[in-house]
């Protein structure tokens, strides 16, 4: 029960932990505008994955040292390995920010200024609908599932040798047939991009799959 | 649980289909819908939550061809639209609600609808808290295919506007949902503007008028003014029309001249007048007549059941129509007028060869609104061309029938519901 003590329930309390977390900064905004579609989600088909041995790496992290994409999507912020702010957008990146930021403000009947302001961060966290403004798209769809949930198989080239039989990429993770999945750590409550992946090393292929869960609620797709 | 679920959608598949707008859509237009047992609120009874969604599916049902029943006996796979409340992680649902705030509700396009019940929701016209109507209204909005658009006063605005007192669907989202599909079409009983007499605090007597729409046991007030029907309707005919038949009538006259001042209803073989001042139908009216009489009594000459009838008060006669034969009858001489009964082709001959009625009229119908007279035939009308038209164009025939015209092109959102949501 949600605890109240008055008659009519007007003080019925919801728990902290059940607070939506408020846009507050350009990384929320972000994650915000790529969940409703103003932003292409993260295409993993692009991840490069070199030699951890090169030596031009801009990364330090053990783990990701031979990823040369910023990660956006299903990064935590308490990740101590890697952030979104870690590593800073490239300036396409920035620009693509910015136009969608442009386009919700459009669209929300705020001010066009491309800056993440006070007036743009309150609209973001209004009460709103969670069906995307726009499509999200992606490459192919396996809707095997009711819930059109698909996977989308992605090969991307491994460097061999320096990873282990079992790792696991450090991502918040949620498997779509595990409801109860302890690694969720549910950062971005409600967003809900993740990725899983994992790394056979015993394998000859230098092909590696990346199974990735991306839920899009759009009415209007099969 | 994978393969039951691969199971339900297979089942659902073939429920949508590309409409011929290119955009997925139903593809029938009677839905089902429930409330999920394991889905309920635990902010508002069950009763108060299934009102509401009886409601927000009766709105959209107003505003296009589509019925919605609730149907809580069916086979889950039969079930077009499921919906449910649920918090965090809910309902089997691969997309979290994110507690308190933001989000406050999704839609899947198999047709599941979920609340986020962290959200405060409240019934309508409580004034605070978020109304589960107007979510409602927006959620299914996206099952039926609309997405969301940005329009000030759109209810598929994707943000929530708090409580407008009695939100209604505007023109452009009711012409958006019928872009998906289509308008509403339909044959009417009768058509007719009802005279009321008001004297205005001055001691001025006005005339108001205001028009009605008869669909068997049913029936629509249109607001000409605001291009659709009365919020609301359509309305059952015993609660408006008391003491006329059930099942519907087949015309509506009024006799009004500077003697007569009479409302009748027809149907069958029979007729009843109408007591303007109690509002029912007279069982006894002043005269000592009983109600109803045989149409062959009242009206000598002319046969029975009609198709339909109005009163011309240019003439002082009522034209009752029955196959393709039209009875003009005099009301001062209360008798045929000299000639009838004539063919309808001949009183009111077509503007352009070949367009016309013929027989079997559903309703004539003459506006205030257009001051014009109107024969409706299933889905199309036709306008007779009146004094205005032929002084403007001398070559129009008199009475002549202009070119017909789809009903839904003049009289805008007539829509049926399904038989159990007339009575909410």
């Amino acid at each position: 029960e949600k605890l109240f003590h008055k008659r009519d329930h007007s003080d019925v309390q919801s728990g902290s932990s059940h607070q939506a977390e408020l846009i507050t900064d350009k990384f929320t905004a972000e994650l915000f505008l790529s969940r409703y579609g103003f932003m292409k989600p993260v295409n993993w088909e692009e991840i490069q994955f070199h030699d951890a041995d090169d030596a031009d790496s801009p990364f330090t992290d053990d783990y990701l040292d031979d990823v040369d994409v910023r990660i956006q999507e299903g990064a935590s912020s308490q990740n101590p390995r890697v952030t979104a702010q870690d590593v800073g957008p490239t300036p396409a990146q920035a620009q693509e920010f910015t136009s969608a930021l442009e386009e919700f403000q459009r669209v929300s009947g705020l001010p066009v200024t491309g800056v993440f302001d006070e007036a743009t961060k309150t609209a973001m966290n209004k009460p709103r609908c969670g069906v995307p403004d726009k499509e999200v798209e992606l490459s192919n769809s396996d809707d095997s599932t009711a819930v059109d949930t698909f996977n989308e198989t992605v090969r991307t080239n491994i460097g061999g040798g320096n990873s282990s039989e079992g790792d696991i990429f450090n991502f918040n993770t949620t498997d779509a047939s595990n409801d109860t999945n302890t690694n969720d750590t549910d950062d971005f409550k409600g967003f809900g991009d993740v990725i899983n992946g994992t790394h056979d090393a015993n394998t000859d292929s230098k092909m590696e799959n990346m199974s990735v869960n991306v839920h899009q609620n759009e009415p209007n797709r099969r | 649980r994978k393969r039951h679920l691969a199971g339900l959608v297979s089942k659902n598949r073939q429920k949508r289909e590309v409409s011929e707008t290119g955009h997925m859509a139903f593809s029938k237009t009677l839905l089902r819908w429930r409330l999920m047992g394991e889905g309920y609120s635990s902010q508002l009874t069950v009763d108060e939550q299934r009102y509401i969604f009886r409601l927000a599916f009766r709105m959209w049902s107003e505003v296009s061809p589509l019925d919605f029943v609730e149907d809580t006996s069916s086979p889950l796979e039969d079930i077009d639209i499921r919906l449910g409340f649920g918090t965090g992680r809910h309902l089997g649902c691969n997309q979290r609600f994110d507690g308190t705030g933001r989000e406050f509700a999704h839609a899947w396009f198999l047709g599941d609808i979920h609340f986020d019940d962290d959200e405060h929701f409240t019934a309508p016209n409580t004034g605070s808290g978020i109304s589960l109507l107007k979510v409602a209204v927006h959620e299914i909005g996206h099952v039926l295919g609309l997405p969301h658009i940005y329009r000030p006063g759109s209810i598929m605005q994707p943000s929530y506007l708090p409580h407008e007192a009695g939100f209604e669907m505007d023109w452009m989202d009711r012409k958006a949902i019928q872009h998906l599909y289509g308008g509403c079409k339909g044959r009417f009983n009768t058509v007719f503007d009802w005279i009321r007499k008001e004297r205005t605090a001055y001691g001025e007597v006005v005339i108001r008028f205001n028009t009605y729409f008869m669909r068997d046991d049913w029936y629509w007030l249109y607001e000409n003014r605001n291009n659709r029907t009365r919020y609301g309707d359509p309305v059952a005919l015993q609660v408006g029309w008391r003491g006329i038949p059930t099942g519907g009538v087949d015309a509506y006259v009024h006799v009004w001249s500077r003697k007569r001042d009479d409302v009748y209803f027809f149907k069958g073989t029979q007729f009843w007048k109408y007591n303007q001042d109690q509002d029912q139908a007279f069982t006894q009216d002043q005269e000592g007549r009983r109600y109803p009489r045989r149409i062959s009594e009242g009206f000598p000459g002319v046969p029975s059941p009609i198709d339909t009838a109005f009163y011309d008060r240019r003439e002082s006669r009522i034209y009752f129509f029955k196959n393709s034969l039209v009875y003009g009858f005099d009301v001062g001489a209360n008798s045929l007028a000299r000639g009838f009964p004539k063919r309808i082709r001949d009183v009111f001959p077509p503007v352009v060869s070949g367009d016309h009625p013929d027989g079997n009229v559903d309703a004539a119908y003459f506006s205030y609104t257009h001051n014009a007279v109107f024969l409706l035939k299933g889905t199309g009308f036709w306008q007779v061309v009146g004094s205005r038209d032929r002084w403007r164009r001398p070559f129009l025939p008199r009475n002549g029938l202009l070119p017909r015209k789809e009903v839904d092109t003049q009289w805008f959102d007539i829509c049926n519901v399904h038989p159990a949501a007339l009575r909410m």
